[in-house]
């Protein structure tokens, strides 16, 4: 499964 | 980082300096609503959980720090400020901004990246940024013309976000695999609800009047 996105905006 | 987003945090900064100068300067809070306020530290706490956690450049956590603490300093000052609360006035500040927070809350429940505490919060607080400029749109209506550093915080804080939108298109342009859908729709949202005060704006800025929206 695609990985979570990491959250890098603000 | 690409233009569009530099651009969008630099307006929200912008926003948010504007805002803090109107109350610094004039030491009143006329014309800005609390509940905008509240509803934009909740919105900056619930989504910077993962300051501490999760490091992913010095601008990103020196950015996330200005947020929080800046909206936690206004709503102090509007609150607590022995000067500046007395220029409250929260007989037009009524908008029932509560809903907002339990709707997001619900939506959020349901609809996220993933059920885990922090990806929970992260949706709220998306969901609830897209409406957290309500209270501040329905005071704008309720009283007339107001001043311009007020309309210029409104301004910017709707401009910030149309830039996000413009910095998603650019992402999923260039990222494969670049999905934000609960961002983008939301920030299409947030932009959507200003697209009025836009419109009453330019044409105010185009008379080179004062803003009046429509009671």
């Amino acid at each position: 499964a695609r990985p979570i996105a990491r959250h890098d905006e603000l | 980082m690409n233009i569009f987003r530099f651009a969008g945090d630099m307006t929200h900064l912008i926003s948010i300096l504007v805002l803090l100068l109107k109350i610094y300067a004039t030491k009143s809070c006329s014309g800005i609503s609390l509940k905008t306020q509240e509803l934009y530290a909740i919105v900056f706490v619930a989504r910077y959980l993962d300051l501490f956690t999760d490091f992913i450049s010095v601008y990103n956590t020196v950015m996330k720090l200005v947020f929080i603490g800046c909206s936690l300093a206004i709503v102090w000052c509007m609150r607590l400020h022995r000067v500046v609360r007395r220029t409250y006035n929260k007989d037009v500040d009524t908008f029932r901004h509560y809903f907002l927070v339990l709707g997001c809350f619900l939506l959020a429940l349901f609809v996220h990246e993933k059920f885990t505490f922090q990806e929970v919060l992260w949706a709220f607080s998306i969901y609830l940024e897209a409406v957290a400029i309500l209270p501040q749109l329905v005071l704008l209506q309720r009283s007339g013309n107001v001043d311009n550093l007020t309309v210029q915080y409104v301004f910017f804080l709707g401009a910030y976000r149309a830039f996000y939108i413009l910095n998603w298109i650019y992402r999923y342009l260039t990222e494969p695999h670049f999905g934000r859908w609960i961002a983008s729709v939301a920030g299409l949202v947030q932009t959507a609800l200003y697209a009025d005060f836009f419109y009453y704006y330019f044409i105010s800025w185009k008379n080179n009047a004062k803003l009046q929206l429509p009671a």
